[in-house]
């Protein structure tokens, strides 16, 4: 039963001299707690989609990671959220774009795939279809986390557009 | 950048990606993430889920590109998975990470940065995390 999950939080310049020991264990810490979310769906024999929607729900949650809260900021100061999923078996694949105020963007792309004829939806239209399916919102303040505000604060004044682990990470 | 792939005991392959892009990003700007084929992909042969300069990511369909490079060129998966983040990603004008898993099971993970958050569970062995390269 080879039954595998692999997870990321995203790549970038991670420079080890740059990452508190405190920090790299919170890191390790949400990391091992999506792969056990998942483990736990396929210990019971669940699927590999659920598996990897629940291991990327616990990655949205975590503030450290740029995805649901704890997302990067954009230069007008605002957050939009992006997410798909795919499942080999059946060919199905959902997105959402530019999504504003869905707690688990992986969820609504999910609910496009099994819910709707289309593959991706976007931006406001998106975010009333994941309230009328009843996928749980959130308001802005709950995305926003003050090291991603500091990020954005380097990013306006380097002039840059940055991957989240591309600035400093002690931001503020 | 956050996603996940998994193979599971009927065999079946699954990836999700989701993100909240660059930070600084044009508002109105998507990247790779939510494009199917670009940053994320999963079909009968493996299941991908990319991270980094979602412009080349995009430009070089680099989720599909991996599928591809097995199902038409032969290449195991660890062997795709480094030649899209390593070769067809900077060709493309971007740098960032892939990780992948295929029908059997077996793991893909490759970066061209210094580093990636990851992390590898095969069900009945202890769990791997790593962050550097």
């Amino acid at each position: 039963m080879n039954a595998t999950l692999l997870i990321h939080g995203g790549a970038g310049t991670i420079r080890r001299e740059e990452m508190s020991e405190a920090r790299e264990a919170e890191h390790r810490a949400a990391l091992t707690e999506a792969l056990a979310a998942g483990e736990a769906v396929l210990s019971s024999g669940g699927s590999a989609l659920d598996a990897v929607e629940q291991a990327v729900r616990v990655l949205e949650d975590c503030p450290l990671f740029n995805a649901g809260r704890g997302a990067t900021f954009t230069a007008a100061g605002s957050i939009e959220m992006d997410a798909a999923v795919m499942d080999g078996m059946a060919r199905m694949a959902g997105a959402v774009a530019g999504v504003q105020r869905i707690r688990n963007p992986v969820r609504a792309a999910r609910a496009v795939m099994e819910r709707t004829p289309h593959v991706l939806l976007i931006g406001p239209a998106a975010d009333d279809f994941a309230a009328a399916e009843g996928l749980e919102l959130a308001a802005p303040e709950y995305f926003r986390t003050e090291h991603r505000w500091q990020q954005l604060q380097a990013a306006l004044a380097a002039r840059r557009i940055a991957l989240d682990h591309d600035l400093p990470a002690r931001m503020g | 950048t956050v996603g996940a792939v998994a193979r599971d005991a009927a065999g079946r392959l699954a990836a999700a990606t989701s993100t909240g892009g660059m930070t600084n990003k044009r508002a109105g700007r998507v990247g790779d993430s939510p494009l199917i084929g670009a940053g994320t992909w999963a079909d009968g042969t493996v299941a991908v889920s990319c991270t980094g300069i979602g412009e080349a990511f995009i430009r070089c369909a680099a989720a599909h590109e991996l599928s591809a490079l097995m199902r038409h060129g032969g290449l195991p998966v660890q062997q795709a998975t480094a030649e899209v983040a390593e070769v067809l990603v900077p060709a493309s004008g971007g740098s960032g990470g892939l990780i992948a898993v295929d029908a059997e099971g077996r793991p893909g993970i490759a970066f061209g940065t210094s580093g990636m958050y990851r992390g590898l569970l095969r069900l009945g062995a202890p769990p791997e995390i790593a962050i550097y390269r």
